[in-house]
């Protein structure tokens, strides 16, 4: 199965169309693996990114060296999984 | 589960429980029930539909599809249990039971089942079809890019490796040709509900164009009371308008085809969360999401039957 170990789902809010056009030159950079759950539309609607552990830091990198704002999502994707998982069994189990 | 009734409608369920689900559901209710079967999937899944129907020759229908993005899990949850719910109110509830004597309901719950399969077995992220694409190591298709309006116009990408890459050709995804074939060959269906999650919007065409739709006025119109009769229940906020003025250009999605074919009430949800867990929306949620998401398809089936065209 994949991994998720790490991943984070960042909830970034572009002020302007300037910022919604940086966020959206992210999506074209492939070897950061980035997973855009809502994509770039317009200043003020959230976008919602899954960021690979190894492009963490990269990636806060870009948005707060050009004054965009965000906030972690889900800190740990695959701690879900693991409790959605969880719960499956246990509910198979019983 | 050994009926429908001790089934687990709360938690998330494999392709084959849900298979195993459909079929328990037929034998329980034959005389309102049946599968169709409409295709196979690339890695030859069957492909089923649920039909409720209380009789008549091809009477004016309803479609509702869930899960053509295989990790929105929602929303194959809540097909489960609508189709439940539906079987449930049949003659106990007047609404239901109206639109049941006048049309038909088709119910396609896994409406991308090697994806769903994958999410269950390799990688729970995963959004597309599993059919390849040739001259690339990337797979899969985005099955709400693969319609014929608009196809590969802005709002999708020519990329094999995106989420969002558009295939080759319209229709090149047996997943997405089955339900055309199927929609075209029935030729009476009214409304055309096609369900996704997350971020709550309630949308009608058009996604790939910014001209509105001949029938904005009215789709704008009941999109409002199905969302105020979803809010009505535990308070969910719902945005609700075009796909192109409320989220993001879309090219070659479902309903804009369907809306083309002439099937007027032609919308598609976007399910609960606004920001917490997106797609990893936990099981506790599955019954109340399901929930109001009905009263909402209540509206829209309810108009469409009182409002024959």
């Amino acid at each position: 199965s994949e991994d998720f170990v790490g991943h984070q789902v960042l909830r970034i809010s572009a002020a302007n169309e300037a910022q919604v056009q940086k966020v959206a030159e992210l999506q074209d950079l492939e070897h950061l693996q980035l997973d855009f759950w809502r994509g770039p539309a317009r200043p003020g609607s959230p976008i919602d990114v899954r960021v690979p552990f190894p492009s963490i830091q990269a990636v806060k990198i870009f948005l707060e060296a050009h004054g965009i704002g965000y906030e972690i999502m889900i800190e740990d994707v695959q701690t879900l999984l693991d409790e959605e998982q969880e719960q499956m069994s246990a509910f198979r189990a019983r | 589960a050994t009926s429908t009734d001790t089934f687990n409608y709360a938690t998330y369920h494999t392709l084959e429980e849900i298979y195993d689900f459909i079929d328990q559901l037929v034998a329980e209710h034959p005389q309102l029930v049946s599968k169709i079967q409409i295709g196979n999937t690339y890695e030859g899944r069957p492909i089923y539909v649920l039909k409720f129907s209380t009789g008549g020759n091809n009477r004016p229908a309803i479609w509702i599809d869930t899960g053509i993005h295989s990790r929105e899990w929602v929303t194959q949850a809540s097909g489960v249990w609508f189709a439940k719910k539906i079987t449930e109110d049949y003659g106990q509830d007047p609404t239901v039971t109206s639109i049941l004597d006048n049309l038909d309901v088709f119910l396609e719950i896994v409406t991308n089942p090697d994806g769903f399969a994958f999410t269950h077995s390799q990688n729970r992220m995963w959004r597309k079809t599993r059919s390849r694409t040739s001259g690339s190591f990337c797979i899969g298709v985005d099955p709400n890019r693969n319609w014929d309006a608009g196809f590969g116009k802005a709002g999708a990408s020519s990329n094999p490796c995106s989420d969002t890459y558009h295939g080759k050709t319209a229709n090149s995804e047996v997943e997405v040709k089955s339900i055309v074939d199927f929609v075209k060959n029935h030729g009476n269906i009214k409304a055309f509900i096609s369900i996704h999650s997350y971020s709550q919007l309630l949308l009608y065409p058009y996604g790939y164009t910014s001209e509105p739709a001949p029938d904005q006025k009215e789709l704008h119109q009941v999109a409002k009371s199905a969302v105020t009769a979803l809010a009505s229940l535990y308070g969910t906020k719902y945005q609700y308008g075009s796909i192109i003025d409320t989220i993001y250009q879309a090219s070659g999605s479902t309903v804009d085809w369907t809306y083309n074919q002439g099937i007027k009430y032609s919308f598609t949800f976007e399910l609960r969360d606004t920001g917490r867990y997106g797609f990893l929306l936990p099981a506790s949620q599955i019954i109340p999401t399901a929930q109001e998401t009905w009263l909402a398809l209540l509206t829209i089936m309810e108009h469409t039957q009182t409002h024959p065209y």
